[in-house]
C-alpha cells in the first residue's frame, strides 16, 4: 500500500 | 500506535532529557555539537509545521510542542547562555554539505510536489545525517562524556526502534513509506560503530575512548 498521507508519526 | 514506535518517541524523550540534564547540571556544553543541534531545530521546524493545522493526538500534538521546544531551548542554551563553554575548535563539520543535498534530494525524490510534504521529506533526510557533525566532534575530540554517551545511545536507539515498528506496520496494517525507511536505515547505521564502543566500553564503566 502506498504510503498514507497523515503523517501520524512523529 | 505500537509498543515498538512508542519505545522509540520515549527513547528520543529521554535523549533529549539527558542532552538537557547534562548541560544544565554542569553549566557547560562540552563536547555538544552546536551544530548538530541546530541542525535538529531544523529538521523538527520543517517537519511539525503541520502542528496547529493537522491534528492526531494530545499525544502527537504534546510531543511535537516538546521536541520544537527542546530542540530550540538546546540551541538557545548552546549559543547564548553557555556560549562560553561551547567548543567551537572542535565542532567544525561543514553542515551546508548536508544541507544542501538533502533539500535537492527532498525535491527530487518525494511522494508529493507541494511545500508541505517536501518540507517533511527534507526533514526526514536532514534527520538521518543530523547527528554526523556530533560523531565527527567525538572522534575528534576521541572520547565523550559518559552522559554524552547515553545521550548518543538513546538517540540512536529511537530510530533503530522506529525501524521495528515499521516492519510491524508493513504486516500488521499494510503500511510503509519507503522515504522515512530508507532514511531511518541510514540514520541507524551511522550509529552503529558508536553503538558498539558504547557497548563493549561505557556499559563496562570505562570512559568512551575512540582509538586515535
Amino acid at each position: 500500500a502506498p504510503p498514507s498521507k497523515d503523517k501520524d508519526e512523529l | 500506535m505500537n509498543i515498538f514506535r512508542l519505545a522509540g518517541d520515549l527513547s528520543h524523550l529521554a535523549a533529549i532529557i539527558i542532552l538537557l540534564i547534562k548541560i544544565w547540571k554542569t553549566r557547560s556544553c562540552a563536547g555538544i555539537s552546536g551544530r548538530s543541534q541546530v541542525l535538529f531545530a531544523i529538521v523538527f521546524i520543517t517537519r511539525y509545521l503541520d502542528l496547529f493545522t493537522n491534528f492526531i493526538s494530545a499525544y502527537n500534538t504534546a510531543m511535537k510542542v516538546f521536541f520544537l521546544g527542546s530542540s530550540i531551548g538546546t540551541v538557545y542554551l548552546m549559543y547564548l547562555k553557555f556560549k562560553a563553554t561551547y567548543d567551537h575548535n572542535h565542532d567544525t563539520f561543514r553542515i551546508e554539505f548536508l544541507l544542501l543535498p538533502t533539500a535537492l534530494l527532498s525535491l527530487v525524490l518525494n511522494h508529493e510536489f507541494s511545500v508541505m510534504e517536501i518540507l517533511w521529506t527534507f526533514s526526514i533526510y536532514l534527520e538521518s545525517v543530523a547527528i554526523l557533525p556530533q560523531l565527527f566532534m567525538v572522534s575528534k575530540t576521541g572520547e565523550a562524556e559518559s552522559i554524552t554517551s547515553h545521550y548518543l545511545f538513546a538517540l540512536g536507539s529511537y530510530r533503530g526502534l522506529y525501524i521495528l515498528n515499521w516492519i510491524y506496520r508493513y504486516y500488521f496494517e499494510g503500511f510503509y513509506d519507503i522515504i522515512a525507511i530508507v532514511a531511518g536505515c541510514v540514520q541507524t547505521i551511522l550509529y552503529c560503530d558508536f553503538f558498539y564502543l558504547y557497548i563493549t566500553k561505557v556499559l563496562k564503566g570505562k570512559k568512551l575512548q575512540l582509538p586515535a
